[in-house]
């Protein structure tokens, strides 16, 4: 079920949202 | 006892464990409103997203966790995020929330279609960690010493996120010596830093 989510997609993004602001 | 270091360094991932939590609408719709095994399944997965993007918001206030190469940062996140998500959980679930919240999630969880294989040895392992009675400290370093395992898959510089994890690992052994000074269980089970692959 972790690998259908994404989780890899969710934790790079929600990584980067710091640099985007 | 704890040194000046020690505390600042305590109080830091305390707060940070509890500032990044679900957002407040999501919880409401999992405490409130009625939903069939489907839609059940489905906010599930919704909070599950969300509860990732809560680990990694706590993982950033990590000291020294941003200094880490980038790539072994998701790694440490990707190899810990399930198990972390688990210890996040069993502590909501030890908390024994007001006008029977841990009831009505413990429904949902049960009605969502989730197979009975999965959902027993959660609701076993929540128990067993609500057993220990862990106070917020021990919860949230015990987290963060989750997510610093240098031996996860992919991880380059292991010596890196060792540095970050053995000051930790000592802080938690100090605050449950004093905290449960009668029980050992607690005090063994947390110098072992799989002690959550045992419980998976």
């Amino acid at each position: 079920p972790a690998s259908n989510l994404g989780l890899e997609d969710i934790i790079r993004k929600a990584l980067m949202g710091n640099m985007e602001e | 006892e704890l040194s000046q270091d020690q505390q600042v360094l305590i109080s830091y991932i305390v707060d940070a464990h509890n500032k990044h939590r679900i957002p407040q609408d999501m919880a409401r719709k999992l405490l409130q409103e009625q939903f069939n095994a489907e839609e059940n399944f489905l906010l599930l997965t919704e909070m599950a997203t969300s509860h990732v993007q809560v680990l990694v918001e706590f993982t950033k206030n990590i000291p020294g966790f941003q200094s880490l190469d980038h790539e072994d940062q998701i790694a440490l996140l990707k190899g810990s995020a399930v198990e972390a998500m688990f210890l996040r959980s069993a502590q909501v679930f030890s908390k024994k929330l007001p006008n029977g919240h841990t009831v009505v999630l413990e429904d949902r969880i049960r009605r969502s279609g989730i197979s009975e294989e999965f959902i027993t040895p959660m609701f076993n392992f929540y128990k067993s960690i609500g057993e220990l009675q862990m106070m917020q400290e021990e919860h949230a370093l015990l987290t963060a010493i989750t997510i610093l395992s240098p031996d996860r898959p992919y991880v380059k510089d292991q010596q890196a996120v060792e540095r970050l994890q053995e000051p930790m690992l000592e802080v938690l052994r100090k605050v449950c010596k004093l905290q449960h000074p009668t029980n050992p269980a607690l005090c063994t089970a947390s110098r072992s830093s799989r002690v959550m692959a045992h419980e998976r």
